[in-house]
């Protein structure tokens, strides 16, 4: 009995290191990867779409609830005298500026709260020029451009493509391209998609027929896209990029892949597959749509337009091929006025 | 997370069709570019 006893003192502390070890592997192992293609993107290498296992064994894994796992334990409470701890530490890890948030650390009771906190007034002063869209988050830009052609798709990477109109769901508002150019709209044409909007969200898309309006004397226009990444450490609100009319808001629920840069190089529809919220409606040029897109850890979206509504709810099956969750503002055909720089919407943990 | 945006603006005129007052919108970002709130993506 004394053999066994030393046996099991030794087999525990030895199984401990074992695992540290293989995690540590692992984790270099993941360091070298990203070392190589942040030096193959350095040199202007394109990455390509590789679907791999890894990708594929993450579907089998409850990421929706992992990530509202994620959510509550973020969400405790911390002593007061831990925070400062705990939140310079996240600055640290993820390079976020502590000298901009609102509040002294310790007024944030919890990570969660910390994540989403306002700035201090200021700190992203908002370019005056009235011709300028400007950025509506703090991020990477990713991929940027001019949509063309009729599917109007936007490269995930390349060799992988996804189509505006998946992204958004079935726009009244979303301009039509044919032929390379975009179908202008007239203003009453406009109006009567306002009207129809709120009884059938399916009733044009860019797969409908074309709606030319032959007698338009305006500007040619041109359908344009931004994409941007948020790390875990930037500042995670999404403010207005002009002065426009929210005149709806779609809820597409969905996976909570991850969405960093193997995330995206690795996993097909990534931004089509994950739960979104998109708010479309009308700025001056014409059409404008912002797609908030959530991923495992950053799993919830919260609308300072909507206060009520709620992501990232527990549901017995996801079902793709379920239509949005759709909500007309009101006024009918005003819906919500934004001014540029104004906050919108946040990404919540979990 | 990601954020997607997609909007419309002038683009240039065929090229029978241009004057003076053409005007079409231009980014003004590179990607991997650092953005922060409010900075012009694009005029």
């Amino acid at each position: 009995s004394s053999s066994q006893g030393q046996g099991s003192t030794f087999l525990l502390p030895g199984a401990t290191v074992a695992t540290l070890l293989m995690l540590g592997a692992l984790h270099a192992r993941r360091l070298y990867d990203d070392k190589k293609t942040e030096e193959a993107r350095e040199k202007g290498i394109e990455l390509e779409f590789q679907p791999d296992v890894k990708a594929t064994f993450l579907r089998m894994i409850p990421l929706r609830s992992i990530s509202r796992f994620w959510g509550s334990l973020t969400g405790i409470e911390l002593p007061i005298w831990l925070r400062p701890y705990v939140y310079r530490a996240w600055a640290r890890a993820f390079h976020s500026n502590l000298e901009e948030a609102a509040l002294p650390l310790d007024n944030y009771a919890s990570l969660k709260e910390f994540f989403v906190r306002a700035l201090k007034e200021g700190t992203r002063p908002i370019d005056p020029d009235p011709c300028c869209l400007v950025s509506p988050v703090d991020g990477t830009i990713l991929r940027f451009g001019e949509l063309k052609g009729s599917g109007a798709m936007i490269e995930q990477v390349k060799g992988l493509s996804y189509s505006v109109s998946s992204l958004l769901g079935a726009s009244s508002f979303l301009p039509m391209i044919a032929d390379g150019d975009v179908q202008e709209k007239s203003s009453e044409q406009q109006s009567n998609l306002r009207e129809n909007s709120k009884k059938s969200w399916w009733r044009f898309s860019l797969a409908s027929p074309k709606v030319r309006d032959t007698v338009s004397a305006r500007p040619t226009k041109g359908l344009y896209y931004c994409v941007i990444y948020l790390r875990p450490g930037d500042y995670h609100r999404i403010h207005s990029p002009v002065e426009w009319n929210v005149l709806v808001r779609r809820h597409f629920a969905g996976h909570l892949f991850p969405l960093n840069e193997r995330a995206t190089r690795t996993i097909r529809n990534l931004y089509v597959e994950n739960e979104r919220v998109v708010l479309e409606g009308l700025w001056e040029e014409g059409f404008m749509a912002i797609a908030a897109i959530g991923a495992t850890n950053i799993g919830s979206i919260k609308l300072f337009i909507e206060p009520e509504f709620r992501t990232n709810l527990p549901r017995k099956k996801l079902v793709n091929s379920e239509p949005p969750e759709e909500q007309v503002y009101e006024p009918e055909g005003i819906g919500k006025i934004l001014k540029k720089g104004d906050e919108v919407a946040a990404f919540n943990m979990g | 997370s990601t954020v997607v945006l997609v909007f419309q603006a002038p683009t240039l005129k065929p090229l029978k069709d241009r004057d003076d007052s053409s005007s079409e919108f231009r980014f003004n970002i590179r990607r991997g570019d650092r953005v922060r709130v409010g900075e012009a993506l694009g005029r």
